[in-house]
């Protein structure tokens, strides 16, 4: 049996905001530590992986490990209606071998809503993510993570919207990470200094340099990830020429997303 | 020209 409780429905709210654009559908993994998603895009180029410890929900109770895919849009559609103070309810039996029901219930007017969503196929996940030593990245840069939304959306608008396939060139040097872009009549480049925490202890910009950086990603992926903002108020950004990039929003004491993608490499 | 490669050349399957 799986049976969970969250008193508020916010945290799964964001939670699908956050990957539900770019990634369709996800395999969401119960077991006795939490609950842990993984989804890649239809082109395999990103990777998300979310841990929700069993301490996030507010009554956690899986028995059994339980593996089962999702479409996240469907999800996405159901969580819309829910209101933020609902109470969720998530419960699958295992004589529904192909089925979980969603109940969201409003503390206000009693109100319930019950949604059944079948299992899907996912797109080859969940995949093996090992976790890389600090010292393997060439620099680490953490940023409030409204901040680097609004960075995304400034290159967004700098660079040809028709164009999908802008590139952002993210490059570490000292105590500065630029994000540079090239639009049709120019190009544009933003400079993030790391600032003193002493002036804004809650919204530090701290950067890690082991050696000078420079990398380039596809700005549409970026701008995706970077609506795990509502999941945290910093982003850790983890460079390196040889790994995946690591775009990682801490969800208070009990877990993280973790969004992953290569560096483009020129030919 | 920039090459994009998949995240599956990367992490595989357990």
């Amino acid at each position: 049996i799986l049976e969970l409780r969250l008193v508020q429905a916010t945290l799964f709210k964001n939670v699908l905001e956050a990957i539900s654009d770019l990634f369709s559908k996800a395999n969401f993994d119960f077991s006795g530590t939490g609950l842990e998603l993984q989804a890649m895009d239809t082109s395999h180029v990103a990777l998300v992986a979310l841990l929700l410890r069993a301490e996030a929900f507010n009554h956690y109770l899986c028995d059994r490990d339980l593996s089962m895919g999702l479409n996240l849009a469907d999800m996405a559609k159901a969580f819309r209606c829910a209101n933020n103070d609902d109470i969720i309810t998530i419960k699958a039996e295992e004589d529904w071998s192909d089925t979980v029901t969603f109940t969201f219930e409003s503390p206000e007017d009693g109100e319930i809503s019950i949604f059944d969503f079948d299992f899907v196929g996912t797109n080859g996940v969940p995949l093996e993510i090992p976790e890389f030593p600090e010292s393997e990245y060439q620099a680490k840069v953490r940023m409030p993570s409204a901040k680097f939304m609004r960075i995304c959306k400034k290159l967004s608008s700098f660079g040809d919207s028709g164009d999908r396939d802008t590139v952002v060139i993210i490059s570490v040097d000292k105590e500065c990470v630029n994000f540079f872009t090239r639009g049709k009549t120019g190009t544009s480049t933003i400079v993030c200094r790391q600032t003193q925490t002493v002036d804004k202890p809650k919204e530090p910009t701290l950067i890690e340099m082991k050696e000078q950086v420079s990398l380039a990603f596809d700005l549409r992926y970026m701008n995706s990830f970077s609506k795990g903002s509502t999941l945290s108020d910093q982003v850790t950004i983890s460079l390196s020429s040889n790994l995946p990039a690591v775009f990682e929003y801490k969800i208070a004491e009990t877990g993280y997303i973790r969004y992953y993608m290569l560096p483009r490499i020129e030919e | 020209v920039r090459k994009q490669s998949q995240i599956t050349a990367f992490f595989s399957s357990p």
